[in-house]
Formats: C-alpha cells, sequence, structure tokens
C-alpha cells in the first residue's frame, strides 16, 4: 500500500509547472526513500529527474516499492484547481489496481477532490543516472535561480517567439559567463559575472572554471528548465563537452531536481 | 546546421 500526504499543495504544484511543459509522460518510482520521478522529451534531448524524499512529506507509508508511469499534462490540469494551502493525499492500493488517487483537501471548506489517474507507458524510463566525475565537467555555474529566469526570458523575447529552435549559446571564460542568442536581424549577448558575495551573500554568481568551454543549446528547453525556480533559490549548471549538461536545483533539505540535457553539436 | 544526439545513449535501462 502506498499512502503520501502533503499539508500544502504548493511543492506538488511546483514540480508539476516546472517539468509538464516539456515532459507529457513520466515515471514516478515510489520506496522506503522517497518518491523519484523521471521523465524524457519526446525527442530525447533532455531527461528530468526528481527525487523528494519520505521527509518532505507530512505523512510517508510506502511498505513496497511502487513503479507507475502518469501523464503530466492531466496532472497539471487537476493540480491547477488546487489552492496552494490544500492538503494532499496520494494513495495506491495492491498490484491489482492500475491507477493511483490524489485527493485535494480545502482546510477551509472542507470541499474535497479526488482525481484518480490511470497508469500509462513512459517510452523509455525510468533509466540508470550514474553521478558523472566532476573532473569531466569544464565548468560550473551557480545563480540565484530567479536570474537564470529572467536571463532566459530576455534571450526569448529577443529570438524570434515563433522560431521553435532558436539556440543559445552558453560560455565560460575565466569569471563570465556569457549566454549569446541570434535573432533575425542582430544578436544578443548577455554577460555574468562572477559576484562578490560579501554584497549580497545570500544570492551569490559564482563561476568555477577549469577549461574554456562553450555550448549550443535549445533556448525553448532552457526556458523550461527555468521554472524550477519555483523550487529553489539557486540553480547549479554543470557544462561538459562529453556529457549532457545538468541544470540542477536542490529542494530545502529534501531532494533536486535535475535537468539533463545534450547540447548541439556541429554537423 | 547542427544535431543533435541521444540522450538515452548516457543512460542505462534499469
Amino acid at each position: 500500500i502506498l499512502e503520501l500526504r502533503l499539508v500544502q499543495a504548493t511543492l506538488f504544484k511546483n514540480v508539476l509547472e516546472a517539468i509538464s511543459d516539456l515532459f507529457s509522460k513520466a515515471n514516478f518510482d515510489f520506496s522506503g526513500t522517497g518518491l523519484e520521478l523521471q521523465a524524457m522529451d519526446t525527442s530525447h534531448v533532455a531527461l528530468v529527474a526528481l527525487l523528494l524524499r519520505a521527509e518532505a512529506f507530512n505523512h510517508y507509508l510506502c511498505d513496497r516499492d511502487l513503479s507507475m508511469g502518469l501523464n503530466l499534462a492531466d496532472m497539471a490540469k487537476a493540480f491547477r484547481c488546487a489552492n496552494n494551502d490544500d492538503i494532499i493525499t496520494i494513495k495506491a492500493e495492491e498490484d491489482w489496481s492500475d491507477t493511483v488517487t490524489f485527493t485535494f483537501e480545502s482546510p477551509e471548506d472542507g470541499e474535497i477532490s479526488i482525481f484518480d489517474f490511470d497508469f500509462v507507458g513512459t517510452n523509455g524510463v525510468p533509466l540508470e543516472i550514474p553521478e558523472f566525475p566532476e573532473s569531466e565537467y569544464q565548468a560550473k555555474v551557480r545563480m540565484p535561480s530567479a536570474k537564470f529566469m529572467r536571463i532566459c526570458k530576455k534571450l526569448s523575447s529577443f529570438g524570434d517567439s515563433g522560431d521553435r529552435d532558436t539556440v543559445v549559446i552558453i560560455s565560460v571564460d575565466k569569471e563570465c559567463v556569457n549566454f549569446f542568442t541570434r535573432g533575425k536581424t542582430g544578436t544578443s549577448t548577455i554577460v555574468c559575472r562572477q559576484t562578490q558575495t560579501v554584497d549580497k551573500p545570500k544570492e551569490p554568481t559564482l563561476i568555477e572554471m577549469k577549461e574554456q568551454v562553450s555550448l549550443a543549446f535549445d533556448l525553448r528547453y532552457m526556458n523550461s528548465f527555468s521554472k524550477g525556480s519555483t523550487l529553489s533559490d539557486q540553480v547549479t549548471i554543470s557544462l561538459s563537452s562529453n556529457l549532457p549538461a545538468v541544470f540542477e536545483y536542490k529542494i530545502a533539505e529534501t531532494g533536486y531536481i535535475r535537468y539533463y540535457m545534450l547540447p548541439r553539436i556541429e554537423e | 546546421g547542427t544535431k543533435q544526439g541521444n540522450i538515452m545513449s548516457f543512460f542505462k535501462k534499469v
């Protein structure tokens, strides 16, 4: 049996908003450790992995590992009906049923909404995600997640919004990270310098560079990842020319959301 | 032009 409770729907609402526009289905793995979610986009360019440890929930009972594929668009629709302070209960029975029940209960007026979701196939996930060696990454950038979101918005507004294939080039050189994109009639570059931690100790931009690195990514993916900002104040971007880039948001003490994305390479 | 590989090649099937 699986029975979970969260006294505030916000966390789960934010998780769904952070993944549902790019990923249509996800695999949810519940175990004694917590919830591990994985999803891959249809072009197989990006993968998202989420961990919410059991401690993230107000009540967590999972006496047997349970893996289920769920449609994220349907879930996001249901969660948009939930208020931030609704109490969420997630329940699944033994193997014979292939549905999971999400219940939203309003603490103020006692209204209860019940959604049953059927399991779906997930095309390729879950995958085993190794911890790639640190030495493989040429550069790591840590910055406030709101700043990263602002950068993505600026780049998107400059690039032709109708073009799904706008490319952003992220390059790291010494104590600077540059975001570059090309619009219809010009280019746009946003330069971020490493900030002095003394001035704003809570919102530093930190750049660790082993070697110069410059990689091209799809802007619409990056834009979508930036929605992780509702889950964490900081984002860490790890760049390597040999591995998928990682955009990581730590969720308080209870987990993380990591987006893996392949850079575009010259043909 | 540019192309992209398949991210699955970096991970193993569970």
